[in-house]
Protein backbone atom coordinates (compact mmCIF):
# COMPACT_ATOMS: atom_id res chain seq x y z
CA UNK A 1 0.00 0.00 0.00
CA UNK A 2 1.23 2.45 -0.82
CA UNK A 3 1.79 5.82 2.23
CA UNK A 4 1.95 9.47 2.28
CA UNK A 5 4.14 10.26 4.97
CA UNK A 6 5.23 13.98 4.93
CA UNK A 7 3.70 14.45 1.82
CA UNK A 8 2.19 17.72 2.00
CA UNK A 9 -0.38 19.82 -0.65
CA UNK A 10 0.45 23.43 -1.32
CA UNK A 11 -2.20 26.04 -2.33
CA UNK A 12 -0.25 28.21 -4.75
CA UNK A 13 -1.59 31.57 -5.71
CA UNK A 14 0.08 33.42 -8.68
CA UNK A 15 0.57 37.00 -8.80
CA UNK A 16 0.48 37.15 -12.58
CA UNK A 17 0.47 35.45 -16.13
CA UNK A 18 4.62 34.71 -16.05
CA UNK A 19 3.90 33.34 -12.00
CA UNK A 20 1.52 30.86 -13.66
CA UNK A 21 3.54 29.60 -15.76
CA UNK A 22 6.20 29.12 -13.54
CA UNK A 23 3.37 26.64 -11.53
CA UNK A 24 2.59 24.95 -14.86
CA UNK A 25 6.57 24.31 -15.34
CA UNK A 26 6.43 22.29 -12.29
CA UNK A 27 5.04 19.55 -13.79
CA UNK A 28 7.17 19.01 -16.31
CA UNK A 29 9.79 18.94 -13.48
CA UNK A 30 9.58 15.04 -13.91
CA UNK A 31 12.17 14.66 -10.40
CA UNK A 32 9.86 16.33 -8.49
CA UNK A 33 6.99 13.91 -8.87
CA UNK A 34 4.24 16.69 -8.20
CA UNK A 35 0.55 15.50 -8.23
CA UNK A 36 -1.75 18.68 -9.45
CA UNK A 37 -4.87 17.95 -7.73
CA UNK A 38 -5.70 21.49 -8.86
CA UNK A 39 -4.74 22.10 -11.91
CA UNK A 40 -3.13 25.90 -12.80
CA UNK A 41 -6.20 27.58 -14.95
CA UNK A 42 -6.25 31.47 -14.48
CA UNK A 43 -4.50 34.02 -11.56
CA UNK A 44 -7.67 34.22 -9.54
CA UNK A 45 -7.56 30.41 -9.29
CA UNK A 46 -5.06 28.71 -6.49
CA UNK A 47 -3.35 25.81 -7.47
CA UNK A 48 -3.29 22.77 -5.00
CA UNK A 49 -0.04 20.57 -5.48
CA UNK A 50 0.68 17.05 -3.73
CA UNK A 51 4.96 17.40 -2.81
CA UNK A 52 6.07 13.89 -1.93
CA UNK A 53 8.57 14.66 1.34
CA UNK A 54 11.45 13.89 -1.39
CA UNK A 55 11.08 17.20 -3.21
CA UNK A 56 9.46 19.53 -0.80
CA UNK A 57 12.63 21.46 0.20
CA UNK A 58 13.50 21.68 -3.77
CA UNK A 59 9.79 22.88 -4.35
CA UNK A 60 9.55 25.30 -1.91
CA UNK A 61 13.08 26.81 -2.81
CA UNK A 62 11.96 27.09 -6.72
CA UNK A 63 8.50 29.01 -5.73
CA UNK A 64 10.35 31.33 -3.18
CA UNK A 65 13.49 31.97 -5.23
CA UNK A 66 10.52 33.01 -7.80
CA UNK A 67 8.77 35.14 -5.18
CA UNK A 68 5.82 32.84 -6.03
CA UNK A 69 3.26 33.09 -3.03
CA UNK A 70 2.11 29.39 -1.27
CA UNK A 71 0.66 28.16 1.82
CA UNK A 72 0.42 24.79 3.19
CA UNK A 73 -2.98 23.44 2.54
CA UNK A 74 -2.21 19.88 4.00
CA UNK A 75 0.78 19.71 6.42
CA UNK A 76 0.96 15.52 6.25
CA UNK A 77 -0.94 14.12 4.02
CA UNK A 78 -0.81 10.32 5.46
CA UNK A 79 -2.31 11.49 8.83
CA UNK A 80 -5.49 12.68 6.76
CA UNK A 81 -5.54 9.66 4.87
CA UNK A 82 -4.88 7.85 8.55
CA UNK A 83 -8.21 9.78 9.52
CA UNK A 84 -10.07 8.82 6.89
CA UNK A 85 -9.55 5.22 7.10
CA UNK A 86 -10.28 5.30 10.57
CA UNK A 87 -13.75 7.00 10.24
CA UNK A 88 -14.23 4.64 7.68
CA UNK A 89 -12.94 1.08 9.87
CA UNK A 90 -15.46 3.22 12.70
CA UNK A 91 -18.28 3.42 10.54
CA UNK A 92 -17.97 -0.19 9.39
CA UNK A 93 -18.02 -1.73 13.58
CA UNK A 94 -21.32 0.68 13.50
CA UNK A 95 -22.82 -1.25 10.94
CA UNK A 96 -22.25 -4.58 12.47
CA UNK B 1 -27.00 -2.92 6.03
CA UNK B 2 -29.96 -4.95 5.52
CA UNK B 3 -31.89 -2.10 3.27
CA UNK B 4 -31.13 0.54 1.34
CA UNK B 5 -32.97 3.05 3.86
CA UNK B 6 -30.45 1.61 6.56
CA UNK B 7 -27.48 2.43 4.65
CA UNK B 8 -24.98 4.81 5.87
CA UNK B 9 -24.78 7.54 3.51
CA UNK B 10 -22.95 9.99 5.28
CA UNK B 11 -19.67 7.72 5.20
CA UNK B 12 -17.13 6.12 2.18
CA UNK B 13 -17.86 3.08 1.14
CA UNK B 14 -15.82 0.10 -0.71
CA UNK B 15 -16.48 -0.94 -4.64
CA UNK B 16 -18.44 -4.10 -2.86
CA UNK B 17 -20.28 -2.11 -0.44
CA UNK B 18 -21.69 0.36 -3.67
CA UNK B 19 -22.08 -2.78 -5.60
CA UNK B 20 -24.63 -4.65 -3.41
CA UNK B 21 -26.39 -1.16 -2.25
CA UNK B 22 -26.93 -1.54 -6.36
CA UNK B 23 -28.56 -4.55 -5.82
CA UNK B 24 -30.32 -4.07 -2.78
CA UNK B 25 -31.94 -1.01 -4.38
CA UNK B 26 -32.68 -2.77 -7.46
CA UNK B 27 -34.44 -5.40 -5.28
CA UNK B 28 -36.48 -3.22 -3.16
CA UNK B 29 -37.74 -1.22 -6.43
CA UNK B 30 -38.42 -3.77 -9.11
CA UNK B 31 -41.13 -1.36 -10.95
CA UNK B 32 -37.97 1.28 -11.10
CA UNK B 33 -34.73 0.14 -10.73
CA UNK B 34 -32.93 -2.22 -13.08
CA UNK B 35 -29.30 -2.46 -13.36
CA UNK B 36 -27.48 -3.03 -16.84
CA UNK B 37 -23.67 -4.35 -17.12
CA UNK B 38 -22.42 -2.49 -20.02
CA UNK B 39 -19.16 -4.00 -19.91
CA UNK B 40 -16.50 -4.45 -17.95
CA UNK B 41 -13.24 -2.77 -16.89
CA UNK B 42 -9.32 -4.06 -17.49
CA UNK B 43 -9.18 -6.48 -14.72
CA UNK B 44 -12.69 -8.28 -15.20
CA UNK B 45 -15.14 -5.95 -12.89
CA UNK B 46 -18.75 -5.61 -14.10
CA UNK B 47 -19.20 -1.74 -14.86
CA UNK B 48 -22.85 -1.29 -13.44
CA UNK B 49 -25.71 1.35 -14.69
CA UNK B 50 -28.30 1.53 -12.71
CA UNK B 51 -31.73 2.67 -14.83
CA UNK B 52 -34.48 4.38 -13.38
CA UNK B 53 -37.93 3.63 -15.59
CA UNK B 54 -41.27 3.80 -15.55
CA UNK B 55 -41.89 2.19 -18.56
CA UNK B 56 -42.25 2.66 -22.45
CA UNK B 57 -39.35 1.55 -24.30
CA UNK B 58 -35.98 3.48 -25.44
CA UNK B 59 -37.50 7.17 -24.05
CA UNK B 60 -35.36 9.67 -24.11
CA UNK B 61 -33.27 10.03 -21.58
CA UNK B 62 -30.49 11.43 -19.09
CA UNK B 63 -27.06 10.38 -18.17
CA UNK B 64 -25.51 10.97 -14.78
CA UNK B 65 -21.86 9.42 -13.51
CA UNK B 66 -19.73 10.03 -10.95
CA UNK B 67 -16.58 8.31 -10.04
CA UNK B 68 -14.29 8.63 -13.52
CA UNK B 69 -11.54 9.99 -11.81
CA UNK B 70 -11.51 7.05 -8.88
CA UNK B 71 -9.74 9.33 -6.15
CA UNK B 72 -12.64 11.56 -6.05
CA UNK B 73 -14.35 9.49 -3.20
CA UNK B 74 -17.25 12.58 -2.76
CA UNK B 75 -18.55 11.68 -6.17
CA UNK B 76 -19.27 7.62 -5.85
CA UNK B 77 -20.49 8.99 -2.59
CA UNK B 78 -22.89 11.66 -4.35
CA UNK B 79 -23.90 9.32 -6.73
CA UNK B 80 -25.02 6.81 -3.82
CA UNK B 81 -27.01 9.75 -2.35
CA UNK B 82 -28.66 10.34 -5.98
CA UNK B 83 -29.73 7.09 -6.37
CA UNK B 84 -31.62 6.51 -3.30
CA UNK B 85 -32.95 10.30 -3.68
CA UNK B 86 -34.23 9.32 -7.27
CA UNK B 87 -36.27 6.52 -5.32
CA UNK B 88 -37.55 8.72 -2.55
CA UNK B 89 -38.85 11.45 -4.76
CA UNK B 90 -40.66 9.54 -7.44
CA UNK B 91 -44.48 9.90 -6.49
CA UNK B 92 -43.85 12.76 -4.30
CA UNK B 93 -41.40 15.02 -5.98
CA UNK B 94 -43.59 16.90 -8.71
CA UNK B 95 -40.55 17.88 -10.97
CA UNK B 96 -38.72 14.77 -10.32
CA UNK B 97 -42.12 12.42 -11.18
CA UNK B 98 -42.88 14.54 -13.90
CA UNK B 99 -39.72 13.74 -15.70
CA UNK B 100 -39.65 9.99 -14.92
CA UNK B 101 -43.16 9.64 -16.07
CA UNK B 102 -41.98 10.57 -19.76
CA UNK B 103 -37.83 9.94 -19.38
CA UNK B 104 -35.49 7.30 -18.29
CA UNK B 105 -32.34 8.02 -15.49
CA UNK B 106 -29.14 6.17 -16.17
CA UNK B 107 -26.83 6.35 -13.38
CA UNK B 108 -23.22 4.52 -13.78
CA UNK B 109 -21.91 5.27 -9.63
CA UNK B 110 -18.72 3.37 -10.21
CA UNK B 111 -17.11 4.63 -13.42
CA UNK B 112 -13.50 3.40 -12.77
CA UNK B 113 -13.98 0.25 -10.47
CA UNK B 114 -10.32 -0.91 -11.07
CA UNK B 115 -9.16 2.74 -10.05
CA UNK B 116 -11.39 2.70 -7.42
CA UNK B 117 -10.89 -0.56 -5.57
CA UNK B 118 -6.89 0.41 -5.86
CA UNK B 119 -7.92 3.53 -4.27
CA UNK B 120 -9.20 1.76 -1.06
CA UNK B 121 -6.16 -0.65 -1.37
CA UNK B 122 -3.27 0.48 -2.81
CA UNK B 123 -2.62 4.39 -3.68
CA UNK B 124 -5.36 6.62 -2.49
CA UNK B 125 -4.10 8.85 -5.05
CA UNK B 126 -4.95 6.98 -8.16
CA UNK B 127 -6.99 8.70 -10.64
CA UNK B 128 -6.40 7.08 -13.69
CA UNK B 129 -7.41 3.20 -15.23
CA UNK B 130 -5.59 0.16 -14.04
CA UNK B 131 -4.06 -1.33 -17.61
CA UNK B 132 -0.42 -1.30 -18.17
CA UNK B 133 1.03 0.68 -20.67
CA UNK B 134 3.16 -1.56 -22.76
CA UNK B 135 6.78 -0.20 -22.95
CA UNK B 136 6.53 1.67 -19.52
CA UNK B 137 6.53 1.11 -15.98
CA UNK B 138 3.58 3.72 -15.08
CA UNK B 139 0.43 1.87 -15.66
CA UNK B 140 -3.04 3.66 -16.38
CA UNK B 141 -4.71 6.21 -18.64
CA UNK B 142 -6.93 9.40 -17.96
CA UNK B 143 -9.99 8.57 -18.57
CA UNK B 144 -11.61 11.94 -19.17
CA UNK B 145 -8.95 12.26 -22.11
CA UNK B 146 -9.59 9.47 -23.95
CA UNK B 147 -12.90 10.04 -25.24
CA UNK B 148 -12.84 10.44 -29.31
CA UNK B 149 -12.94 14.46 -29.04
CA UNK B 150 -10.12 16.63 -30.09
CA UNK B 151 -8.17 13.05 -28.77
CA UNK B 152 -4.65 13.77 -29.58
CA UNK B 153 -4.32 17.33 -29.05
CA UNK B 154 -2.81 19.63 -26.19
CA UNK B 155 -4.84 19.66 -23.39
CA UNK B 156 -3.25 15.67 -22.25
CA UNK B 157 -0.33 14.02 -22.31
CA UNK B 158 1.31 11.43 -24.40
CA UNK B 159 3.64 9.90 -21.24
CA UNK B 160 2.47 7.49 -19.56
CA UNK B 161 3.79 8.24 -16.46
CA UNK B 162 1.42 11.12 -16.63
CA UNK B 163 -1.77 11.74 -14.85
CA UNK B 164 -3.47 13.16 -18.15
CA UNK B 165 -2.18 10.09 -20.20
CA UNK B 166 -4.60 10.22 -23.31
CA UNK B 167 -3.98 6.77 -23.66
CA UNK B 168 -2.56 5.11 -27.16
CA UNK B 169 -5.35 5.45 -29.01
CA UNK B 170 -9.42 7.00 -28.48
CA UNK B 171 -11.51 4.47 -26.87
CA UNK B 172 -8.25 2.46 -25.75
CA UNK B 173 -9.94 1.90 -22.07
CA UNK B 174 -12.96 -0.54 -21.77
CA UNK B 175 -14.28 1.68 -19.12
CA UNK B 176 -14.78 4.33 -21.62
CA UNK B 177 -15.68 2.07 -24.98
CA UNK B 178 -17.87 0.53 -22.85
CA UNK B 179 -20.26 4.16 -22.59
CA UNK B 180 -19.28 5.05 -25.96
CA UNK B 181 -21.18 1.56 -27.00
CA UNK B 182 -24.08 2.33 -24.99
CA UNK B 183 -25.11 5.39 -26.02
CA UNK B 184 -24.43 4.93 -29.48
CA UNK B 185 -26.76 1.76 -28.94
CA UNK B 186 -29.23 3.60 -26.91
CA UNK B 187 -29.05 6.82 -28.98
CA UNK B 188 -31.87 8.76 -27.27
CA UNK B 189 -30.05 10.24 -24.43
CA UNK B 190 -30.93 13.84 -23.99
CA UNK B 191 -28.59 15.21 -21.02
CA UNK B 192 -24.97 13.80 -20.23
CA UNK B 193 -23.66 14.48 -16.90
CA UNK B 194 -20.41 13.66 -15.57
CA UNK B 195 -19.66 14.38 -11.75
CA UNK B 196 -16.07 14.90 -10.75
CA UNK B 197 -14.32 16.75 -7.78
CA UNK B 198 -13.07 18.81 -6.91
CA UNK B 199 -12.94 23.25 -7.20
CA UNK B 200 -16.67 24.26 -7.57
CA UNK B 201 -17.01 24.17 -11.32
CA UNK B 202 -19.98 23.75 -14.28
CA UNK B 203 -18.35 23.21 -17.13
CA UNK B 204 -19.96 22.55 -20.59
CA UNK B 205 -17.86 21.74 -24.20
CA UNK B 206 -15.20 22.49 -25.87
CA UNK B 207 -12.14 22.12 -23.98
CA UNK B 208 -10.42 21.13 -27.04
CA UNK B 209 -11.34 24.00 -28.76
CA UNK B 210 -12.17 27.61 -28.74
CA UNK B 211 -14.75 27.21 -31.19
CA UNK B 212 -18.14 28.12 -29.08
CA UNK B 213 -20.48 25.60 -29.28
CA UNK B 214 -23.10 26.24 -31.33
CA UNK B 215 -25.77 25.86 -28.08
CA UNK B 216 -23.48 28.15 -26.19
CA UNK B 217 -25.82 30.84 -24.99
CA UNK B 218 -28.46 28.38 -23.67
CA UNK B 219 -25.61 25.77 -21.60
CA UNK B 220 -24.13 29.13 -20.43
CA UNK B 221 -27.75 30.03 -19.29
CA UNK B 222 -28.56 26.80 -18.13
CA UNK B 223 -25.56 26.11 -16.25
CA UNK B 224 -26.15 29.55 -14.46
CA UNK B 225 -29.69 28.57 -13.36
CA UNK B 226 -28.38 25.35 -12.13
CA UNK B 227 -25.23 26.77 -10.12
CA UNK B 228 -28.08 29.53 -8.16
CA UNK B 229 -29.88 26.70 -7.26
CA UNK B 230 -27.01 24.82 -5.86
CA UNK B 231 -25.45 27.85 -4.22
CA UNK B 232 -28.86 28.32 -2.72
CA UNK B 233 -28.72 25.54 0.15
CA UNK B 234 -25.36 26.46 1.62
CA UNK B 235 -23.93 28.92 -0.28
CA UNK B 236 -21.56 26.69 -2.17
CA UNK B 237 -20.05 29.49 -4.95
CA UNK B 238 -19.57 28.05 -8.41
CA UNK B 239 -17.77 29.22 -10.86
CA UNK B 240 -19.15 27.97 -14.85
CA UNK B 241 -17.81 28.33 -18.28
CA UNK B 242 -17.17 26.47 -20.98
CA UNK B 243 -13.98 24.10 -20.05
CA UNK B 244 -11.33 26.00 -22.69
CA UNK B 245 -12.62 29.59 -21.10
CA UNK B 246 -13.00 28.07 -17.42
CA UNK B 247 -9.85 25.95 -17.14
CA UNK B 248 -7.75 24.83 -19.51
CA UNK B 249 -7.42 22.94 -22.83
CA UNK B 250 -8.32 19.68 -22.41
CA UNK B 251 -8.47 17.27 -25.25
CA UNK B 252 -10.27 14.07 -25.41
CA UNK B 253 -12.47 14.61 -22.76
CA UNK B 254 -16.01 12.89 -22.00
CA UNK B 255 -18.43 15.73 -22.44
CA UNK B 256 -17.08 17.14 -25.65
CA UNK B 257 -17.40 13.47 -27.44
CA UNK B 258 -21.03 13.13 -26.30
CA UNK B 259 -21.72 17.06 -27.00
CA UNK B 260 -20.90 16.11 -30.98
CA UNK B 261 -23.03 13.13 -30.58
CA UNK B 262 -25.44 15.66 -30.45
CA UNK B 263 -26.46 15.29 -26.62
CA UNK B 264 -27.08 19.14 -26.11
CA UNK B 265 -27.05 19.30 -22.58
CA UNK B 266 -23.52 18.00 -22.27
CA UNK B 267 -21.99 19.24 -18.62
CA UNK B 268 -18.92 18.43 -16.43
CA UNK B 269 -19.46 19.05 -12.61
CA UNK B 270 -16.02 19.60 -10.25
CA UNK B 271 -17.75 19.34 -6.90
CA UNK B 272 -16.19 20.98 -3.47
CA UNK B 273 -13.91 21.00 -1.52
CA UNK B 274 -15.05 24.33 -0.36
CA UNK B 275 -11.69 24.37 2.19
CA UNK B 276 -8.51 22.79 2.42
CA UNK B 277 -8.95 19.04 2.15
CA UNK B 278 -9.12 18.48 -1.39
CA UNK B 279 -9.93 15.08 -2.35
CA UNK B 280 -9.70 14.05 1.46
CA UNK B 281 -12.95 15.62 1.57
CA UNK B 282 -14.19 14.74 5.06
CA UNK B 283 -17.11 11.82 5.07
CA UNK B 284 -19.74 14.68 7.14
CA UNK B 285 -19.35 16.63 4.09
CA UNK B 286 -21.08 14.21 1.83
CA UNK B 287 -24.35 14.88 2.32
CA UNK B 288 -24.60 18.28 2.01
CA UNK B 289 -22.36 18.10 -1.10
CA UNK B 290 -24.56 15.40 -2.49
CA UNK B 291 -27.96 17.76 -1.34
CA UNK B 292 -26.40 20.80 -3.15
CA UNK B 293 -25.48 18.85 -6.08
CA UNK B 294 -28.76 17.62 -6.60
CA UNK B 295 -30.24 20.91 -6.71
CA UNK B 296 -27.95 21.46 -9.90
CA UNK B 297 -29.03 18.23 -11.06
CA UNK B 298 -32.60 18.94 -11.36
CA UNK B 299 -32.30 22.21 -12.87
CA UNK B 300 -30.56 20.93 -15.68
CA UNK B 301 -33.03 17.41 -15.63
CA UNK B 302 -36.06 19.63 -15.65
CA UNK B 303 -34.39 22.12 -18.62
CA UNK B 304 -34.02 18.80 -20.41
CA UNK B 305 -37.42 17.27 -20.23
CA UNK B 306 -38.87 21.05 -20.70
CA UNK B 307 -37.19 21.59 -23.92
CA UNK B 308 -37.44 18.74 -25.65
CA UNK B 309 -35.43 18.46 -29.21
Amino acid sequence: KETFEGHQVLRIVAKDEVQLSLIKDLEDMIEFEVDFWRGVTDVASPVDVRVPFHSLQSVKIYLETQDVEYSIMIEDLQVMLDEEQEAMESATRVAE
Amino acid sequence: PRNTDSFDYSNYHTINEIYSFQDMLVAENPNLVSKIVIGQSYEGRPLNVLKFSTGGTNRPAIWIDTGIHSREWVTQASGTWFAKKIVLDYGHDPTLTAILDKMDIFLQIVTNPDGFYYTHNSNRMWRKTRKPNPGSSCMGVDPNRNWDAGFGGSGASGNPCSETYRGPRANSESEVKSIVDFVNSHRNLKAFLSIHSYSQMLLYPYGYTTTPAKDQAELHSLAKKAITDLASLYGTSYRYGSIINTIYQASGSTVDWTYNQGIKYSYTFELRDTGRYGFILPANQIIPTAKETWLALMAIMDHTFKNPY
